[in-house]
C-alpha cells in the first residue's frame, strides 16, 4: 500500500536524523509510482506531484510524528477535491423534451449506459424516449431494443439507411410528439482520431441540441484517456463523464486524467451489467480507489 | 549530434515520459531505462538516433521470443476459443479471423455461448452470414456450455476445420462466470480430443495496467496460447503488452486495426515497436 512504501522510504531517511525537504521529494516517487500504477496520465501525475509537495512542505509534515500518514491525508483530499464535486444531477432545464447525448470509444458501454439511465429517469419519475442512433454496428439497433423491452421504454429507429443525424432529429420529433420528457441518443462507438464520425457527432449535437452530453468511459483505459477525451470534450463541449465497469478492479485513474484534462464533472458510475447497476459518482470513494 | 560524456537529462525524461504515455507502467518503464543507460555506459550506441534505434531492438526482440502461429491440428477441427473482458472486441475479432481463414481455403464454424447479452447472438450471427460461414446459435439466456457441446459436435460432423467460440465479456472478477468460462473449456476438451487448441484472450489496445490481471486471472482459468490486440488504429499503443509478457508467457498472435471484417493483422513486433513511437 501507498502508506507502507512511503513509510519505508522515510524510515530509511529518518535513520539519518529529521525529514528534509528533499526527504519529502524522495518520498513524492511513491506517490508518483502509485498513481502511474493507478494509470493516471503522466503529465497529470507531474503537475500533481508539484502541488502535494507544496501542501506536504507547506504543512509542515516534516515535523510530524508520522508523516507518511499525513502525506496519504493530503494525496487523497486533493484528489478527492480534483475529482470532485459528487455527482447525480441532470440538467432538466431549457428542453423539452430534455435530450441526452451518449458518446465515446468503441465498447466503453454507451448502449448499456443508455438503458441504466432510462430506469433511473423511470425511478425519478421522468419518462425516457431512446433513440437508437448506430447505424453502423451489427444488431446494435436490436441490442437497444431488446434492452428497451425489458424496461418498457420506446425505442425509436430507422432501418432504412439513414444516417445517424438525421435519425436523431426524427427521434427527437417523435418523443415530442408522443409527449416523453426525456430522449436519450445512443451514438455508434468512434475513434476521436475518426475526423468524419467525429463531425457527424457535432452534426447530431447541432441538430438535437443536448442539455447533456456525456462522454461514457471504460475505468480501466489508461494513459490514452486523455487523448480522447481532450478531443470528445473539444468537438462537443461535454456537460458530463460516466465511467463505467468500475465493478472490475481497474483502479481507475483514468477518472482524474479525465476530469484534470477536460473540466467537466464526472456525474454517474456503471457498476455491473444489470440496468440496476448505476451509481452517482463519488469522488472520495474514487480517490481511495485510485491509491489502491 | 553527440551526447557527449553521459545522457543528456532532457532525452532520457523525454524518453521515459514516452514509455509511460505509451503505457508500458512504472516498474517496467524504469527497468527499460536502466537497459538504456546500460547500454549507453557499454558503448552500444552514441547519440540520439542511436539511442532510439538500440531501443526499438530491445524492445522488438522482448515480445519474439514467442512467436507462434495459429494452431492447426492435422485432419481434424481446430478448436479456437475466443475470451476476455466486456467490450474489448472479441465478437468483432471473431468476424475478422473467420474472414481471414475463409481466405485461406478453411472451412469455419461458429459457435455464439454469449446467450446473455442482449442481441449478442445476433451480433454474431450477422457477421456469420457476412463471412459466408455457418453458426450453431441456441435462443438467449441457454447454458453457453450447452451451445459448446452441440456446436463441437456439429464441427466434428460437417468436418469443419476451424469451431470459433465466441463468449460473453466477463471481468475476471467474477468468480463464477471464470467458472462458466472453465466449464465450457472442459466440456470442448469432452467432445473434441486436446480442444480447445487456441485460446485467445482479446485486450483493448486502451486499457491500461489492469490489462496485466486480467491476462494473469483468464490464464489461470484457461490456459491462455494467444493474445489479441484490438483497437489499435486508434492513439494508444499497448505498452502494457511488455508487463504482460513478464507475467504470462503468452504471444500477441493479431492486432485489430478497425472495425471491418478485413481489419485484422497478424503480429509483427519490429512493426509493433515501430508503431509505439510515431
Ligand atoms: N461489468 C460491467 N460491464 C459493463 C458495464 N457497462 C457496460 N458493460 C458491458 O460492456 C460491454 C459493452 O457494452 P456496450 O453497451 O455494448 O458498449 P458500447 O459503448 O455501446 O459499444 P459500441 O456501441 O460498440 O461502441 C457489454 O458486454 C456490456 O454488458 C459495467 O458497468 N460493468
Ligand atoms: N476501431 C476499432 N474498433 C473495434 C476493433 N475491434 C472491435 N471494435 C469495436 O469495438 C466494439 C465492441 O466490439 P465487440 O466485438 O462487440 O466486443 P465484445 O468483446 O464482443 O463485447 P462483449 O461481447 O459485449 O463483451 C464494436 O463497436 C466494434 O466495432 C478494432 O480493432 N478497432
Ligand atoms: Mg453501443
Ligand atoms: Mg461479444
Amino acid at each position: 500500500s501507498l502508506t507502507k512504501n512511503l513509510q519505508g522510504a522515510f524510515s530509511f531517511f529518518r535513520k539519518r536524523g529529521h525529514l528534509t525537504e528533499d526527504n519529502i521529494k524522495e518520498g513524492m516517487r511513491e506517490v508518483r509510482k502509485a498513481l502511474l500504477e493507478a494509470d493516471v496520465n503522466i503529465k497529470v501525475v507531474k503537475d500533481f506531484i508539484k502541488k502535494v509537495t507544496e501542501r506536504a512542505i507547506g504543512e509542515d509534515t516534516l515535523k510530524s510524528v508520522r508523516p507518511e500518514q499525513q502525506i496519504v491525508k493530503i494525496v487523497q483530499d486533493e484528489l478527492e477535491e480534483l475529482m470532485g464535486p459528487v455527482g447525480g444531477y441532470i440538467n432538466f432545464s431549457g428542453g423539452s423534451p430534455t435530450v441526452i447525448m451518449m458518446a465515446g470509444l468503441q465498447g466503453s458501454g454507451k448502449t448499456t449506459t443508455c438503458a441504466k439511465m432510462c430506469k433511473y429517469l423511470v425511478k425519478k419519475g421522468k419518462k425516457p424516449f431512446l433513440v437508437a442512433a448506430d447505424l453502423q454496428r451489427p444488431a446494435a439497433i436490436d441490442q437497444l431494443e431488446v434492452l428497451g423491452k425489458d424496461l418498457g421504454i420506446p425505442v425509436y429507429s430507422e432501418r432504412d439507411g439513414g444516417r445517424a443525424p438525421k435519425v436523431c432529429q426524427r427521434g427527437v420529433k417523435e418523443a415530442q410528439r408522443l409527449g416523453m420528457d426525456v430522449v436519450i441518443l445512443d451514438t455508434a462507438g468512434r475513434l476521436h482520431v475518426d475526423e468524419a464520425l467525429m463531425e457527424e457527432l457535432q452534426e447530431i449535437r447541432d441538430k438535437t441540441k443536448p442539455q447533456e452530453t456525456f462522454l461514457v468511459c471504460d475505468a480501466m483505459t489508461g494513459q490514452d484517456a486523455v487523448q480522447s477525451a481532450r478531443e470528445f470534450n473539444s468537438r462537443l463541449e461535454l456537460s458530463g463523464v460516466i465511467l463505467t465497469k468500475l465493478d472490475g478492479d481497474a483502479r481507475g485513474g483514468a477518472a482524474l486524467s479525465i476530469k484534470t484534462v477536460t473540466g467537466k464533472p464526472i456525474k454517474f458510475v456503471g457498476v455491473g451489467e444489470k440496468t440496476s447497476d448505476f451509481d452517482e459518482f463519488h469522488p472520495d470513494r474514487m480517490a481511495s480507489r485510485i491509491l489502491g | 549530434l553527440s551526447m557527449g560524456r553521459k545522457l543528456d537529462e532532457d532525452l532520457l525524461d523525454d524518453l521515459e515520459e514516452k514509455l509511460l504515455t505509451a503505457d508500458m507502467g512504472p516498474t517496467t518503464a524504469m527497468s527499460v531505462m536502466d537497459s538504456v543507460k546500460d547500454a549507453y555506459k557499454k558503448k552500444e550506441f552514441e547519440d540520439p538516433e542511436g539511442l532510439y534505434e538500440h531501443l526499438k531492438r530491445d524492445l522488438a526482440s522482448r515480445l519474439q521470443q514467442n512467436v507462434t502461429p495459429l494452431a492447426s491440428v492435422e485432419g481434424g477441427v481446430t478448436v479456437i476459443l475466443v475470451v476476455g473482458v466486456n467490450g474489448t472486441g472479441k465478437t468483432t475479432s471473431i468476424a475478422k479471423l473467420t474472414h481471414l481463414l475463409t481466405s485461406e481455403g478453411k472451412k469455419v464454424l461458429l459457435a455464439a455461448c454469449d446467450t446473455f447479452r442482449a442481441a449478442a447472438v445476433e451480433q454474431l450471427d450477422l457477421w456469420a452470414t457476412r463471412t459466408g460461414v455457418e453458426i450453431v446459435k441456441h435462443s438467449s439466456g441457454a447454458d453457453p456450455a450447452a451451445v459448446a457441446f452441440d456446436a463441437a459436435e456439429a464441427a466434428v460432423a460437417r468436418k469443419v476445420d476451424y469451431l470459433i467460440v465466441d463468449t460473453a465479456g466477463r471481468l475476471h472478477t467474477k468468480e463464477n462466470l471464470m467458472k462458466e468460462l472453465e466449464k465450457i473449456g472442459k466440456v470442448l476438451r469432452g467432445k473434441i480430443d486436446t480442444a480447445p487448441h487456441e485460446v485467445l484472450l482479446v485486450l483493448d489496445a486502451t486499457t491500461g495496467q489492469n490489462a496485466i490481471i486480467q491476462a494473469q486471472a483468464f490464464n489461470e482459468s484457461v490456459p491462455l496460447t494467444g493474445l489479441i490486440l484490438s483497437k489499435l488504429d486508434g492513439t494508444a499503443k499497448a505498452g502494457v503488452i511488455f508487463g504482460i509478457q513478464n507475467e504470462v508467457d503468452v504471444p500477441v498472435k493479431f492486432i485489430g486495426l478497425g472495425e471491418k471484417q478485413e481489419d485484422l493483422e497478424r503480429f509483427s513486433a519490429p512493426q509493433f515497436v515501430e508503431a509505439m513511437f510515431e
